[in-house]
């Protein structure tokens, strides 16, 4: 299972870290790392006590596993220092590089693209087309413009008040105030 | 293999039976806040196998029974299906689930490795499970001849809970245990707590993680 | 210092709660309730260890606030079973309710609309106008609805990479993918 | 009282001197991701005395200088300056701000509630703090004439930090200590981790506390 474990993290190091790799379609440049923690080991302190220490260490079937994001044109950061679309984006290449390596036959995503700008959600509806081959995707959404990447919409309104009912929506019916109109009942 | 239906009916505030049909690549759900889109989600956690009403922002696991409205009645209990085409495979792909199907041991050890965590709001009440000696509902020579052990075009995976606290599996209308669930579904990528499914406000969750908790999250792709 | 804190609690409940209050504003209905939380007690059990229990007994100096929300036509809720939209405008409505006790000359909100629907951000828009006699907002957001209900917008960009400056924008300026066109470096 | 003003040079990613008024009821600040918004309400809340480094989403205290980028060195020090308008106060404000000035040593009990909280990323380095026995630069008699206790209509508050770790807090370009910062702001709701400031991700923050620490938060405003 080491080997298993081996090919399973290069295969996702490549994904998401590679120079094609996710992060750098969804950043557009900069560059990303993935790599095995290391170990941490009890040591004795001369007056007996013990500390925990992060050694240089490290042990396929151990360790832990660190990311580094660098966006494009700035400073290698340590992921709590990036903006919160930051995150959202590095986030979600980190996803993908997994899916790819082992998909699954659907993917559930509810409001990822909260935090996001326009441009970042255009990024982020056309990476999720790339996917498309191997798996459906059920996406939940506030964005007029992810509603629009989707083949097929539906509405979950409630007309009568605490009961959920599903309606069949077309993008030009999302009315200005999300709610919805004209559906079909089917 | 692919999802093609969800049928929610009691779960949370779907009070009547709904379906969800996705024969398209993307599907989008969309609609007010507070109207259930995030019920969805939760519905499709609770049938895989979720054990935690915490994690489906409950206290107890009878919090996803419809618990009535300004004008209907609570209901008697919360059903909840997924149905997913099962055809058999053809030349490479089969080969490959082949492959991975016998993984053998090693396979099953990743599939177990959640404990059962007790304290979590289990389901209280009788967990009428079909006893150990009953025969697993899946059919182990249609592993590597289709993606779910199950000789069937089409698979259908249900669960209930009613009031009494009573709590039951079906896969294709043949009672199962959580444990055969888990099986089927052994080697997809496929689970309640699977990276296939982000919740609301989790996108980051996996950044936010320790550098641990990543290693399990890709243990369970290896 | 117990009729200070008796009196605040009291306001704050009546701006939340009652029946003007920012709640029923926010949804347009419903009921809230902010309650003293029973005190937590230690009780021996027979077999000689201790427990911790919550009693029914409150104390005006010594207990915790608990809210209770329950927006139109629903069941009263536990906070964790509001949707996501639900909690922030609970939350906002808590919020304004504490400013309203106690104004300070400015408030910041960075991105708070973004779990709302398009309905909900002009609820939110119009409620932080009736603020304006006892303070200014400073809004981040990437909401166009938002941005069109303030007075003036910054834009914040990095026209050099990893280094921000400050424009001054319109808002017909904010093009559609949220970049910033035609600004005035003042 | 208003807030007319901030200034940022060296502040994260703000290099350049940045200056922002804000002389409308509602100001908005738009851009795209990762531009430096959110930097905008750490500048803030620094300036307001907050002493976590991980609260400004940073390691160390010295991550908030600007640590360089493509084209540019990293700068040397970080300052942020906070304008106020601080009129003299008219009528019925000035009756209230009197009344609540001499709440007396209650209202300073809740300001010093705060316990410093060494271990979270304090800044080190030569705390250059003006000697405690150094005359605090508020005005004890502009309590209740005018909104901070200072004789002076334009209140200017400073805070810079230097590579070496050298920390300096000004208020009106005199050195003062950040007790005297939060004494000038007692009783305004104004304060790093005051509820006027909602960072980004935190707003139901306060609805997910605990029922304590929601009541820590009722007594601030009290
Ligand atoms: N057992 C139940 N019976 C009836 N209604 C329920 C039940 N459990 C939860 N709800 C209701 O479901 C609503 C939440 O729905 P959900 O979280 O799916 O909304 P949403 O569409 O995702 O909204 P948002 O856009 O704000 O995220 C709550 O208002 C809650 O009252
Ligand atoms: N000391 C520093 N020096 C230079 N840049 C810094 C420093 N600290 C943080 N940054 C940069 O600031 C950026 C984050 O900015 P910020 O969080 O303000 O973005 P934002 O505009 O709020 O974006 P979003 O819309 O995604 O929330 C990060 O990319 C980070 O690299
Ligand atoms: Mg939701
Ligand atoms: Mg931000």
């Amino acid at each position: 299972s080491r080997t298993l474990f081996e090919d399973t993290f290069t295969r996702i190091q490549e994904e998401f870290a590679g120079p094609n790799g996710m992060f750098r379609k969804l950043f557009g440049g900069g560059r990303a790392e993935l790599r095995l923690a290391g170990l941490v080991k009890e040591v004795q302190r001369p007056d007996g006590t013990t500390e925990k220490v992060e050694t240089e260490e490290t042990d396929v079937l151990e360790s832990g596993i660190e990311v580094l994001a660098k966006p494009p044109g700035k400073e290698p950061r340590a992921i709590s220092q990036l903006s919160g679309g930051e995150k959202t984006m590095t986030a979600v290449a980190l996803l993908l590089s997994i899916f790819r390596s082992r998909p699954s036959c659907f993917c559930v995503l509810d409001e990822v693209d909260a935090a996001l700008d326009e441009a970042n959600v255009e990024r982020y509806t056309r990476v999720i087309r790339q996917f498309t081959d191997l798996s459906h995707f059920i996406v939940i959404t506030h964005n007029k413009r992810t509603m629009s990447a989707a083949d097929r919409l539906y509405g979950v309104t409630m007309q009568e008040r605490g009961v959920s009912t599903r309606v069949s929506v077309k993008f030009e019916h999302v009315g200005e105030g999300g709610a919805i109109r004209g559906s079909t009942h089917e | 293999m692919r999802l093609s239906k969800l049928t929610l009916c009691g779960f949370k505030s779907f009070a009547d039976e709904t379906v969800f049909t996705f024969d398209d690549a993307v599907t989008g759900i969309v609609g007010p806040n507070g109207c259930g889109k995030s019920n969805v989600v939760d519905a499709i956690k609770w049938v895989l196998g979720e054990r935690s009403s915490k994690s489906l922002r409950g206290k107890e696991m009878s919090d996803v029974i419809f618990a009535g409205s300004a004008g209907r009645a609570p209901a008697g209990f919360a059903s909840v299906t997924l149905t997913f085409e099962n055809p058999e495979l053809k030349g490479e792909a089969a080969h490959r689930r082949a492959m991975s199907a016998h993984g053998g041991p090693d396979r099953a050890r990743v599939g177990e490795s959640a404990p059962v965590a007790e304290g979590s709001g289990q389901e209280r009440g009788t967990q009428a499970e079909p006893g150990d000696d009953d025969a697993s509902p899946l059919d182990a020579d249609a592993r590597g001849r289709r993606a779910l052990p199950i000789e069937a075009d089409t698979v259908e995976v249900e669960r209930r809970l009613f009031r009494d606290g009573t709590s039951q599996y079906l896969i294709n209308q043949r009672r199962a245990r959580l444990r055969d669930i888990r099986d089927l579904f052994l080697d997809t990528g496929i689970g309640a707590d699977a990276y296939s499914i982000i919740e609301q406000g989790k996108v980051d969750a996996m950044l936010l993680a320790s550098a641990q908790e990543r290693r399990t999250i890709f243990e369970e792709a290896a």
